[in-house]
């Protein structure tokens, strides 16, 4: 591996970047797609985060053009240079310009008749090497090598030689920064430990203020409905798949200005909602309230607190977690049949 | 602007010095004649010793085919040397 002279490189560690002009030969998406997998492959392997902006002045603008194109170093039609990048630097420092002469594909693919390789990912991956402050790599298994690597079945990744070179200047990926955000979930000290928890496919997902912590763990999709205030909205696949609905679509008193806890029993086709001192029972089958509700926690869920902070179903039992503790309640004896503390959750 | 210069009939030996100017800094401007003839063939023969090294090649300074090869296959606009 080799570096520019003074070895520049972004101070920041967050690195924007920009499409600025696209190639017709391939669909925007995938245009996006392939610089997004170049740029997790040098992000995997340093502390560097990259974040697309719509804006001219981001660190790093991708475009494509042909022949003279407004820097010094014109394109040379169809084969021979497919692209070139700047390093690091204000203006068109770290920006990246593909011929587009050239023709483009998403796949690993030889252009015969231009016989070059227009494969766009391997491609950007290297101008990225670039655009970080790495020149040409004299090692032919290399992504920095001048020449692009017929890689036309291996799975592209970084070289040990180009992760050598990209981590003298960046360093490793942030294992700190990990352990760190670990430590920080175990220091929790708030009197309620968390204000939601939901299963999310196969994990369970703990929120608390700004953040929320995933726990894989071997459990069954089960479905809550985290609520704020008098707004819930329904999750799919992390994507926010509603506009935000009204809680009082459920049948709520307009004097519920906010549900703490929900949670789904699949068993009985009912969703509980936890609202203060009283839980409300709702028919999933029906999509209405049941008669009689809202009623005292206390009087029916024996051994648990006067109020729930959050709510979940884990293997057959449902999960209520109040300050500090969570309350294992089998809602076939209806009693609790085990207390767990709330951080050991979170494997603290 | 830097207008891109039409390629002379003689493809080769001119896409080779582009090649050559653009990726290892050949510089053949600065000679005055007579000497330029002779002074720019061993200053070609260096560069392209130079580029033999970088890509691992015989360094015979001459554009044998493995040379000519590597220099066809499609490749990154910034220099190898000098960047």
């Amino acid at each position: 591996f080799a570096f520019y002279p003074n070895r520049p490189k972004w101070k920041n560690h967050i690195i924007t970047y920009t499409i600025a002009r696209y190639t017709p030969d391939m669909k925007k998406e995938d245009v996006e797609k392939s610089v997004r997998s170049a740029l997790k492959m040098w992000s995997d392997a340093t502390p560097l985060k990259f974040i697309k902006i719509n804006h001219r002045k981001a660190d790093i603008v991708f475009s494509f053009s042909r022949r003279t194109h407004g820097d010094f170093f014109p394109f040379d039609g169809p084969g021979g240079v497919l692209a070139h990048a700047f390093m690091p630097g204000m203006g068109m420092g770290g920006d990246v310009h593909f011929d587009e002469d050239e023709t483009w594909t998403m796949t690993l693919g030889k252009n015969w008749e231009l016989n070059t390789y227009s494969d766009l990912l391997s491609v950007a991956a290297h101008e990225l090497g670039h655009s970080l402050g790495l020149t040409h790599s004299r090692d032919p298994s290399a992504i920095m090598y001048p020449n692009y690597r017929h890689q036309s079945d291996a799975k592209y990744s970084l070289s040990n030689d180009d992760v050598r070179g990209i981590q003298t200047l960046y360093g490793g990926p942030n294992k700190k920064m990990e352990t760190q955000v670990a430590s920080k979930k175990c220091d929790l000290t708030f009197p309620q430990l968390f204000d939601a928890v939901t299963l999310i496919e196969n994990e369970i997902c703990f929120f608390k203020n700004r953040y929320n912590v995933f726990i894989s763990s071997q459990i069954d999709a089960a479905y809550d409905i985290p609520a704020k205030g008098h707004k819930y909205w329904v999750v799919e696949q992390l994507k926010m798949k509603s506009r935000a609905g009204s809680i009082y679509e459920y049948g709520f008193s307009s004097r519920v200005r906010r549900v703490d806890a929900a949670v789904h029993v699949s068993e009985y086709g009912k969703t509980m909602f936890f609202v203060g001192e009283f839980y409300y029972r709702y028919d999933e089958h029906n999509r209405r309230m049941d008669p009689g509700f809202p009623r005292l926690i206390r009087n029916d869920w024996s051994g648990v607190p006067r109020r729930v902070d959050a709510a979940f179903k884990l293997q057959g039992s449902i999960f209520l977690l109040c300050g500090t503790k969570s309350y294992q309640y089998d809602f076939r004896q209806k009693q609790v049949v085990n207390v767990i503390p709330g951080k050991s959750w979170l494997g603290c | 602007f830097y207008t891109p210069r039409p390629k002379r009939p003689d493809l080769n030996s001119s896409s080779q010095q582009d090649y050559l100017k653009r990726f290892y800094s050949l510089n053949l401007g600065d000679h005055r004649p007579p000497v330029r003839s002779v002074r720019s063939a061993s200053t070609m023969e260096e560069k392209i010793q130079e580029m033999q090294n970088f890509f691992g090649l015989k360094e015979t300074g001459n554009m044998d085919p493995h040379t000519l090869n590597v220099m066809k296959e499609a490749r990154c606009g910034d220099p190898d040397v000098d960047n």
